[in-house]
């Protein structure tokens, strides 16, 4: 009894994963092999390119100052722009994982400050493995799979642009060699916003006891879904260590920006997160 | 609370995600 309610439990966060989330790894490793017919993303590789694809999604202008735009360059009004367009999908996706969270047996009944500590410390966490299925060692889908951006494109953005995404490929290309699924991902993604260390809880035993049912039954599923893969519980858990360095990285060079750049203004919802995170 | 108004609003709202 004890294992079927393992089982409903892995049964239930899939359910909710599928819900909330519109880009599953299923779905993308279909579009990035090629093997839908109908859906071969744009790919940007350039600044013409990037222009070109901006028009397609028809990305939300940034407003400038016109005094501004005179001073700057045409090219780094696109970085800003691009990268004020990723902002606001990631303040979406945190909402989606909000959601998510909240489906979580017990999560709701949680303290109210505990429930935003968790989401507030694993909300990228959760992101950065979110976004390990959308790339490969070539580069990353994005906009709901509809756009494919190359890593040299990336790469080849001015400071410290260029530094942002290149950790999170390096992250990704070993992530992905475990071969999660989308219902391990759902229980993984479980176990990373149920973390009873995060700085300022007030009331940890009841958050390790949640984590503590969601430990177990991702691994009875590792052991059902991937029989052949020895240790793959522990390699799996292994990488909540090196996701806590990329977020701290990540924020840093988010500070970085804000110090550096005139016309960088970050996501309210983001700003939030990202306050005395690290 | 004030700092993570966002936050609370989003873990409050019952059903549809809010407008961001």
């Amino acid at each position: 009894p004890e294992s079927a309610d393992l089982r409903a439990l892995a049964r239930q966060l899939y359910e909710s994963y599928l819900k909330y989330f519109p880009l599953t790894k299923a779905k993308a490793r279909a579009i990035l092999s090629g093997k839908t017919s109908d859906n071969t993303p744009f790919v940007i590789h350039d600044m013409k390119s990037l222009l070109e694809g901006e028009q397609m999604i028809n990305c939300r202008q940034m407003p400038m100052q016109e005094h501004r735009r005179s001073d700057m360059g045409i090219m780094h009004e696109v970085e800003l722009r691009f990268f004020h367009s990723c902002q606001s999908r990631s303040a979406e996706a945190v909402s989606e994982v909000t959601e998510f969270a909240k489906s979580i047996p017990g999560f709701v009944n949680l303290d109210l400050n505990d429930q935003v500590t968790l989401l507030k410390y694993g909300v990228i966490e959760v992101l950065i493995i979110m976004m390990a299925p959308l790339m490969n060692k070539d580069g990353t889908l994005i906009s709901y799979g509809q756009i494919f951006m190359t890593r040299e494109f990336l790469k080849s953005l001015r400071k410290p642009f260029c530094e942002m995404m290149e950790p999170k490929f390096e992250f990704s290309v070993k992530f992905n060699m475990l071969e999660l699924d989308d219902s391990d991902m759902a229980l993984f993604l479980a176990v990373i916003i149920l973390s009873g260390d995060r700085p300022g809880l007030l009331n940890v035993k009841p958050i390790e006891d949640l984590q503590e049912t969601v430990l177990h039954s991702l691994e009875l599923q590792l052991k059902m879904n991937h029989p052949d893969s020895l240790q793959l519980f522990a390699k799996v858990l292994q990488k909540m260590t090196d996701l806590r360095q990329l977020v701290t990285d990540h924020v840093q060079l988010i500070q970085l920006l804000k110090e550096t750049e005139v016309d960088w203004c970050l996501h309210p919802l983001l700003q939030e997160i990202m306050r005395d995170l690290y | 609370k004030e700092k993570h108004k966002i936050l609370h609003r989003l873990l409050q709202n019952s059903s549809s995600p809010v407008d961001l």
